[in-house]
């Protein structure tokens, strides 16, 4: 983003998911991204087999926070040797729901003329996190000591070299949302708040200290599980 | 910034995280 621009979420690189070596010449390299509340997975299809492939389809299985297809997978046209599309997929997230291990795993199948193949992912939990997740700050401090203590992780940030007004900045672009600041004894003490779209609420509190570049980042949350993933987010988002 | 007494509440929470 420009100056004055609110900067959006953070997008990881794509990868390869599925090698065409796995998969009778069907390679699948993708990502997700939220864009104004809305998800989707993002793939290049690449044929290296040396006949036309049709008919794709595509299926998940039940995980965590029920993402589903919202659509059909579009390829509209047969996929020639040597030829790569890329394909925008718009989720929802009120499929069916199923713990994985990971919790961001995702297990998918894709179908076309020639065979079904099956690999896994992982998706961003910032995916999840929704638009409207700043909590009001009086309800904030009464969940805050709601929460038992045995529910509070605690992860460093290492070499990140952002002053606190621009992490929260970075990190309100990703639905990371700055509810407060002090200041105490040299330390910028920032209190978050997000919403995922199961309505799991996450509270963070954020400790900045200038000239330090390891930040420590304290998640409070009902379902403890969720904050090895908020934390990765933490990291991917302030570090990139 | 004067939000009924909020922003001390944020306050001593803050002191009370650095020194507990």
């Amino acid at each position: 983003g420009g100056v004055g621009l609110p900067m959006g979420a953070y997008t990881p690189p794509k990868t390869i998911w599925l090698p065409a070596m796995k998969a009778k010449g069907l390679e699948i390299s993708g990502t997700f991204v939220r864009r104004a509340g809305v998800i989707q997975m993002e793939m290049t299809l690449t044929n290296k087999a040396m006949s036309v492939m049709t008919d794709f389809a595509i299926q998940f299985n039940r995980n965590s926070f029920g993402l589903a297809p919202a659509g059909p997978l579009q390829v509209l046209t047969p996929l020639s040797p040597n030829q790569s599309i890329e394909v925008a997929l718009p989720l929802s997230t009120v499929g069916p729901v199923m713990k994985m291990e990971p919790l961001n795993n995702l297990q998918v199948a894709v179908k076309n003329n020639i065979d079904v193949f099956y690999f896994s992912c992982q998706y961003p939990i910032s995916m999840l996190f929704v638009e409207d997740g700043k909590m009001e700050r009086q309800v904030f401090l009464a969940t805050w000591k709601d929460i038992p203590n045995d529910n509070e992780s605690q992860f460093q940030i290492k070499d990140c070299h952002l002053n606190s007004d621009a992490a929260s900045n970075k990190l309100q672009g990703s639905n990371i949302f700055t509810i407060a600041k002090r200041t105490v004894e040299g330390q910028d003490m920032l209190y978050q708040s997000m919403k995922l779209t199961n309505s799991i609420w996450v509270l963070a509190e954020l400790r900045v200290q200038a000239g330090n570049p390891n930040y420590t980042v304290c998640l409070k949350c009902r379902a403890a599980e969720v904050s090895q993933g908020v934390f990765q987010c933490y990291e991917a988002v302030l570090k990139n | 910034e004067i939000e009924d007494g909020l922003d001390e509440a944020f306050g001593r929470l803050a002191v009370s995280r650095t020194n507990p």
